[in-house]
């Protein structure tokens, strides 16, 4: 964190500066170089989640709390060398049915307005809007966490998808703060007078790096060798290549066709019951309203 | 006090030795592993440390350190080193040769596969706990996904996805494929 960034003199409320479309929601960043945010050392972000929308799996380089503003749904979380404690019963299937491989997955959780979930550093998370209404959630991002060993800029890590617009945001939010931060320092000319002294110097620290390679492929899997790939997954190549196509701008947020239908413990008696009544009461509203 | 805790505290430990691998494959090669549980001191240094060896053309599957940077440097042989950034940029796709070093930053994707002659390394990590998840294999991130999450995240069938999440049984390593290993021959 430099010096000048909690010289705070006057604070305002402030919106956020960026909001990227995808195909089932929005998801809108404030400006993490805003001077309260860089002072706190946050970033936050806000998803706008359409029903039956899935925000694909990431993750990020700093812990997170989510809180949900509104909607419901269900989330997981993969935690490192955690058991899949979730898996299909074997039940009903007799030795003359086909034996079909059961499904398993770790642990995933139902999450309702009002809910803060906590989410680790570099830990894959998926959320799925199961509701009737928009979900809606502010993330909070502490990059100056100590579980953040890169730099304070806030990171997406997407294992699918096509977050193109998200990362080109947030890369211009980085470019910003180190303009910023190289206005500040225009003292340290001395580190260019020792580039132009030895102009070699940055080309001869790695030889066998490539400059940074843009591509139209956004996510992780995207840009490993598809060969390489196929051997880890043990898959056929082919099938490694329909993973790594990207077929449209749909974004980090997609619709689901079908619902999505995981292994999870059946809901609480009660909370459907409320859910129901909420939803009479709103069709109730609605049929009002029209009389009216 | 002093004298029989911290002074003595055990400062070294090998880790060279086969028979002290934590993961191990016959076809592909073994890791082991020292960080603060095993080498206490370790956690008041938040650092740790890996040794590995891939036998003939095999690998390490896609993974990333969930807490840490880490800095490779290669013992003997060599290995095809991919890294790809948070936008999905391969930032580093070559062969990193005995004598060499590589950082791989915090979260940043990479995957290894030895060339014909192996590869020995050391790792050292910026955590006393270095975490890595693995992308495929048996305690993989995709596996631990559920199957219609992995279907609708990627646009396949619900069939593909299983294969995506189970067909590799290993944990940690890949093997050379069998139509490599002909032509090899």
């Amino acid at each position: 964190q430099s010096q000048n960034e909690c010289q705070i003199n006057r604070l305002n409320s402030i919106e956020p500066t960026s909001r990227i479309r995808s195909e089932a929601g929005t998801t809108e960043w404030w400006n993490p170089n805003s001077q309260q945010l860089s002072c706190a050392g946050v970033s936050v972000l806000r998803q706008n989640v359409e029903p039956n929308g899935l925000i694909l799996p990431s993750f990020t380089n700093a812990p997170q709390l989510v809180y949900i503003v509104q909607g419901r749904g269900i989330q997981g979380t993969v935690i490192p060398g955690c058991a899949e404690t979730f898996q299909e019963s074997q039940q009903g299937q007799g030795q003359k049915s086909p034996r079909r491989l059961q499904d398993q997955h770790q642990k995933i959780r139902r999450f309702r307005r009002g809910d803060v979930i906590a989410l680790p550093a570099g830990v894959v998370h998926w959320f799925y809007n199961d509701g009737n209404e928009r979900l809606v959630t502010v993330n909070l991002l502490h990059t100056a966490n100590s579980a953040n060993q890169l730099d304070d800029n806030p990171r997406r890590f997407h294992l699918a998808g096509n977050p193109e617009e998200e990362q080109r945001r947030l890369r211009r939010f980085a470019q910003q703060k180190m303009q910023g931060s190289r206005s500040e320092r225009e003292e340290m000319e001395e580190d260019e007078d020792e580039e132009q002294d030895n102009p070699s110097r940055s080309r001869r620290e790695s030889p066998h790096s490539r400059e940074q390679q843009s591509s139209s492929c956004n996510n992780l899997l995207c840009a490993f060798d598809s060969e390489f790939l196929a051997q880890a997954f043990n898959v056929d190549t082919s099938l490694i290549r329909r993973l790594q196509e990207v077929r449209g701008n749909k974004g980090s947020i997609i619709r689901v066709k079908d619902r999505l239908d995981v292994v999870s413990p059946p809901r609480m008696e009660e909370e459907e019951r409320e859910e129901r009544q909420e939803e009479e009461r709103r069709r109730e509203r609605q049929r009002g309203g029209r009389d009216n | 006090g002093l004298e029989e805790t911290f002074c003595a505290m055990r400062m070294k430990e090998n880790i060279a030795d086969p028979e002290r691998a934590d993961i191990f494959n016959p076809q592909a090669g073994r890791i082991s592993t020292l960080n603060g549980y095993n080498l206490p001191i370790l956690q008041a240094l938040g650092l740790s440390a890996e040794r590995g060896v891939l036998y003939n053309r095999a690998g390490t599957v896609p993974q990333w350190c969930i807490n840490a940077h880490k800095i490779l440097y290669m013992l003997r042989g060599r290995a095809r080193i991919q890294v790809v950034n948070q936008n999905g940029d391969t930032v580093f796709d070559d062969n990193v040769e005995q004598g060499q070093l590589l950082t791989v930053p915090q979260n940043f994707a990479f995957m290894k596969r030895a060339g014909s002659e192996g590869a020995e390394w050391v790792s050292f990590f910026t955590n006393s706990q270095a975490t890595n998840t693995p992308m495929a294999g048996r305690v993989s991130a995709i596996r631990a996904l559920p199957e219609e999450v992995v279907a609708a995240s990627y646009q396949i069938s619900k069939e593909d996805a299983r294969k995506v999440k189970f067909n590799n049984q290993d944990t940690y390593f890949f093997t050379s494929s069998r139509s490599e290993r002909r032509d090899e021959a």
